[in-house]
């Protein structure tokens, strides 16, 4: 029996539109720490990887690890019919067919609940190594976004360099080029999480597909602040914290020169 | 020119 039970639901809603553009279907896996998937884009450019644990949850209890095969978008299409203010809760069997979500308007008026089919999907798990970054930067995932969107006009592909002093996004495309750098906030600096923080080892430049980063800022709704983790000719890792349950995590594979 | 890497090229199936 896996059963989780989430009283803010809308966060649900917005961790499928986070993924659902990049990935299509995906195997949600249920264990007594909590949920975690991990997939990647067709083409395997990217990597998303979400981890929920069982503490952010209202009620979590999972007697045997699962494995759920979602369609995204069907799932996405079944969060919609919940209210943004719904208690949502999930269920499903040991060796599960289905989905069940149930949802519960705030003062109990409304419960409903629907089954979503699953699937059977072969994935390939990835090892991700556990990396010392050399870069991490810190910024309003808001910031970040409009970066990304405003980039995305003038080229396909951003030049992201960190340095001590800021960060530097640039682009290049036929009608010209353009460059934004956001500066490291000093301490003074407003609210913690309009801050930008840099910490390096060592300055990395690595080129990016700005069409992936545009999937990637989805989850902007689901965080204040983004992180950015770089080193030289590895992956960039995009991080949105989830406020007390966890976080989702997208690898972007480089563009190298050849 | 710059070309796009798989994820495939940086992390092992396990």
């Amino acid at each position: 029996m896996f059963e989780a039970r989430l009283t803010e639901g809308s966060l649900l809603k917005k961790i499928i539109e986070a993924i659902k553009d990049l990935v299509q279907e995906a195997n949600v896996d249920c264990s007594e720490e909590g949920l975690t998937m991990q997939a990647m884009d067709a083409s395997h450019v990217s990597l998303c990887s979400l981890n929920m644990r069982h503490g952010g949850f209202d009620h979590y209890r999972c007697d045997r690890s699962i494995s759920l095969g979602l369609n995204l978008a069907n799932l996405g299409k079944i969060l919609k019919c919940a209210g943004n203010d719904d208690v949502v809760t999930l269920k499903a069997e040991d060796e599960p067919d289905t989905l069940t979500l149930m949802f519960e308007s705030p003062n109990q008026e409304r419960i409903s609940d629907f089954e979503l089919k699953l699937m059977d999907i072969e994935t390939e798990h990835l090892g991700i190594p556990n990396e010392e970054y050399k870069c991490t930067i810190s910024m309003p995932s808001g910031e970040f976004q409009r970066i990304v969107r405003d980039l995305a006009v003038i080229g396909e592909t951003c030049i992201i360099t960190c340095t001590k002093e800021g960060v530097k996004f640039s682009v290049s495309g036929d009608l010209g080029n353009g460059n934004v750098t956001v500066r490291q906030s000093s301490a003074a600096d407003g609210d913690e999480k309009d801050q930008v923080k840099i910490q390096m080892e060592e300055p990395v430049t690595l080129n990016f597909a700005l069409r992936y980063l545009g999937f990637f800022t989805k989850a902007t709704p689901l965080g204040s602040t983004v992180k950015l983790h770089m080193s030289p000719d590895v992956p960039i890792v995009v991080e949105y914290p989830i406020d007390g349950i966890g976080s989702i995590s997208y690898f972007l594979a480089p563009k190298i020169d050849e | 020119a710059t070309k796009q890497k798989s994820m495939l090229s940086f992390f092992n199936k396990k």
